[in-house]
């Protein structure tokens, strides 16, 4: 019986994944191995195809009300373009098209301004995955916050992994792949961004976990006891608990030949927690010394005395 | 609370997706 219920436990995170977080790593998968037949992504390269790049998504905008349906068909953090849905001031389509006249500093400051807008819709779509996880909405509600604060930029970089391989990423809702040589082009500090996340996702990307799998690798992350600040971590540590031995028996069940998959699994955990250090001590740095960035309130409130 | 106020109603909204 016991076996039953963390079976149970699995599925039930793996359905609450699927309805949030549409573009799955199967999806993402098929795209970059080009299983999709006709409607390969449109690649960035360059500032050439920057351009195109913008223009392409112009004429495929999805109807706001399409949109929310869809709640994001992107899953990671990095969803440039995403803000010409919101209309939002942070979006970069929402904004002007690329023109010469423009200072050349600013194309790096809107691409991260729309990658900030796809950043606080991922979080939002964390959070009602959070919300999913038995027991999650009984815990106190500042242990709750607490838990996302710290949680929510660790699920985001996994859920980046599927939509990168080593020369590029998925942006804009699988619509377009971005090529790492581009990214790392920017200027600094932008280009300094995503480069850990290439190296991390590629070694996790090794690990060959499904989409099943990382639903409840997720939770995990999410419920973890030793947040700074928690008020009341035990009944956190037992909600962990239970997700652990259900990732454990999925793993057995789902890999069994993959030794040690939930030891290296729990270890990427360690790593995850330097990327993210690393990444809000860019983002301070980029609040310092690009006059004109403002960060998205969502995201201020959840790096604001994060690390 | 006042310091996470958007995160502590994205909590608390049911589906309803908050002004991003």
């Amino acid at each position: 019986p016991e076996a039953a219920d963390l079976r149970a436990l699995a599925r039930h995170l793996y359905e609450a994944y699927l309805k949030y977080f549409p573009l799955t790593k199967a999806k993402a998968r098929a795209i970059l191995s080009g299983k999709t037949g006709d409607n390969m992504p449109f690649v960035i390269h360059d500032m050439k195809s920057l351009m195109e790049g913008e223009q392409f998504i112009n004429c495929k905008q999805v109807p706001i009300q399409e949109l929310q349906h869809q709640t994001s068909t992107l899953t990671a953090g990095l969803g440039g373009f995403a803000g010409a849905h919101s209309g939002s001031e942070y979006g970069f389509l929402g904004m002007s098209s690329i023109s010469g006249e423009e200072p050349p500093d600013t194309l790096e400051l809107r691409f991260f301004h729309s990658c900030q807008s796809r950043s606080a819709e991922a979080v939002r779509e964390v959070t009602e995955f959070a919300k999913s996880i038995p027991g999650f909405s009984d815990l106190d509600l500042n242990d709750q916050v607490t838990l996302l604060k710290y949680g929510v930029i660790e699920v985001l970089i996994i859920m980046m992994s599927p939509l990168m391989n080593k020369d590029g990423t998925l942006i804009s809702y699988g619509q377009i792949f971005m090529t790492r040589e581009f990214l790392k082009s920017l200027r600094k500090p932008f280009s300094q961004m995503m480069e850990p996340k290439f190296e991390f996702s590629v070694k996790f990307n090794t690990l060959e976990l499904d989409d099943s799998d990382m639903a409840l690798f997720l939770a995990v992350i999410i419920l973890s006891g030793d947040r700074p600040g928690l008020l009341n971590v035990k009944p956190i540590e037992q909600l962990q608990e239970t997700v652990l031995h259900s990732l454990e028996l999925q793993l057995k069940l789902n890999h069994p030949v993959s030794l040690q998959l939930f030891a290296k699994l729990l270890q990427k955990m360690t790593d995850l927690r330097q990327i993210v250090t690393d990444h809000v001590h860019l983002i301070q740095l980029l609040k310092k010394t690009e006059v004109d960035m403002c960060l998205h309130p969502l995201l201020q409130e959840i790096m604001k005395d994060l690390y | 609370k006042e310091k996470h106020k958007i995160l502590h109603q994205l909590l608390q909204n049911s589906t309803s997706p908050v002004d991003l």
